[in-house]
């Protein structure tokens, strides 16, 4: 079984440096993960 | 190569008795042969399997992309009845033991049947005598009034008498509830002997055998494994608590799964499309079926656009409108930051823990449910089949989270097709298609209240795989 995730998340504004609110993952394919592990975050700006 | 020897000896022999023994000596080791011929053809295909993996590992870890390569296998499988199959698993899963024991089962019935017949009987008995007992009450009624009239000497005597009558209903009664309760543990035993759970003895067999073959871990399990009847019960479990810490940091996004990540990324560049593998991709609004919620790439653009206009309109203002204009103009409102599309594709393997959780705090809307095929989805099968995640059984939740559009697909495969939403109990998959066709449209659901929907914690349970 399989589960897809498709989401809108923050990315950073191109020519404002001010604002680094880009949404990263924080994982690798083939990379175990568990319930409850951070997929990926982003700065609350 | 003591079998073959032992078989040169048993046709040496016939030969020496004139061919007389021939027919039952080769039956006899007809059956082990064929035994050993599977073993032996099982363990070179599964030492094959494993030198591939190691193989794939290999190439992986050298950065080796693996591509789409269609073969026999997955044609043959697209005839294959794989759902009914699935069914099949599922109800051979959940139904282990009542094969095994159903002489034993049919005998105890019989004696259930007889337990309660015999309670029927004592019930229609105790019914009898609580009348010989309401008639004797009227007539001690009767004979009251006579002593009354005939005699006021013994005014106690009528209470005497009605204590005698509450107390003998009252013991009644409370025997009369007994025997409903032994009529109803009957019941239950019957019912136990004749559903479909393994003995308890045998569930932690089965279940640690289970957890070796698919490396489970046996020691996060809620409840101890005697007390999970079946292997589709133990299949689903859920853990104890604190097993799966959530991530407390508000600005991340949580894994909704055990798994292993297949694929991740943005869907900016690279259009709608996700892909499978190198060189084959499937779309993301086939997989989930989207129409009114998933942002078109063009949603996404024009934002991009109008954000990255703004500031140089402002730039552009004289001095005079600033001046002029309203605090609003001159103290602008920080622009919202822009807003990609993600996605991430998790795998999980049959001995990871198959509940899903919610990965942010959320809004379900809509849910959708395509009732398609049921291929297997390991790495192999995604390597082979095309549009494999399209194309099999799955649920869509789409909703809102605080950055925007959130969608989850939870896609079945052969051994694990039927999917389970904890926020509607009542939705049925894997089931049986009155329809040939696989091009159903799917079924879709509008969470009330419109707009509001179903509201989801950050780790909250939502759904379950389930055994066929």
């Amino acid at each position: 079984s399989t589960v897809v995730l498709v989401f809108q998340a923050p990315i950073s504004v191109p020519g404002d440096e001010s604002v680094s609110s880009e949404f990263k993952f924080s994982i690798r394919e083939g990379d175990r993960v568990r319930v409850g592990e951070a997929l990926g975050r982003w700065n609350d700006s | 190569s003591s079998f073959l020897r032992k078989l040169q000896t048993t046709q040496g022999r016939a030969s020496f008795t004139g061919g007389k023994s021939s027919t039952s000596q080769g039956n006899s080791f007809l059956v082990p042969g064929a035994t050993m011929a599977t073993i032996v053809m099982l363990g070179a295909l599964h030492a094959r399997r494993m030198y591939n993996d190691k193989k794939i590992e290999e190439a992986r870890e050298k950065g080796v992309e693996f591509e789409f390569q269609p073969d026999i296998k997955a044609t043959f499988l697209r005839l294959v009845p794989l759902r009914s199959i699935s069914r099949f698993w599922g109800f051979l899963t959940s139904v282990l033991q009542s094969s095994k024991t159903d002489l034993g089962n049919r005998f105890r019935w019989k004696e259930t049947r007889k337990q309660i017949s015999a309670s029927n009987e004592n019930i229609s008995e105790t019914s009898t005598s609580v009348d010989a007992l309401s008639a004797l009450a009227l007539g001690l009624r009767r004979m009251e009034r006579l002593r009354s009239a005939v005699d006021v000497v013994v005014p106690t005597l009528s209470s005497k008498i009605a204590i005698l009558e509450r107390g003998n209903y009252r013991g009644e009664r409370e025997r009369e509830r007994e025997r409903e309760r032994e009529r109803e543990r009957a019941s239950e035993r019957a019912r136990r002997h004749f559903s479909s759970e393994l003995p308890i003895w045998f569930r932690p067999h089965v279940y640690r055998a289970w957890a070796r073959a698919f490396h489970s871990n046996l020691e996060e399990a809620a409840k101890p494994l005697n007390e999970y009847a079946s292997l589709r019960e133990f299949f689903v479990r859920s853990l104890k608590e604190d097993s799966r810490p959530i991530d407390s940091n508000p600005c991340c996004l949580i894994s909704p799964v055990d798994g292993t990540v297949l694929r991740f990324g943005d869907l900016k560049e690279a259009g709608t499309m996700i892909e499978q593998v190198k060189g084959f991709s499937y779309s993301v609004s086939s997989l989930l079926g989207a129409r009114p919620l998933l942002p078109s790439m063009e949603d996404v653009q024009q934002e991009s656009r109008v954000q990255e206009k703004a500031p140089r309109d402002e730039d552009k203002k004289s001095w005079w409108r600033i001046t002029l204009a309203s605090p609003k103009v001159r103290d602008p409102e920080p622009a919202s930051p822009m807003k990609g599309l993600f996605y991430c594709v998790l795998y999980l393997k049959p001995g990871d823990y198959h509940r899903i959780h919610s990965p942010v705090d959320w809004n379900v809307l809509v849910r959708r449910h395509f009732s398609g095929r049921l291929f297997p989805l390991n790495e192999r099968a995604t390597r082979t089949i095309r549009n494999l995640y399209v194309e099999n059984e799955r649920v869509v939740l789409e909703g809102r989270w605080e950055e925007g559009y959130m969608a989850m697909a939870a896609i079945g495969a052969t051994n694990i097709g039927s999917i389970e939403l904890f926020i509607e109990p009542a939705l049925g998959t894997n089931r049986p298609r009155k329809k040939l066709l696989h091009s159903e449209p799917p079924q879709e659901r509008i969470y009330e209240p419109a707009g509001a929907g179903v509201m989801l914690k950050k780790g909250d349970e939502v759904a379950a795989f389930n055994m066929g």
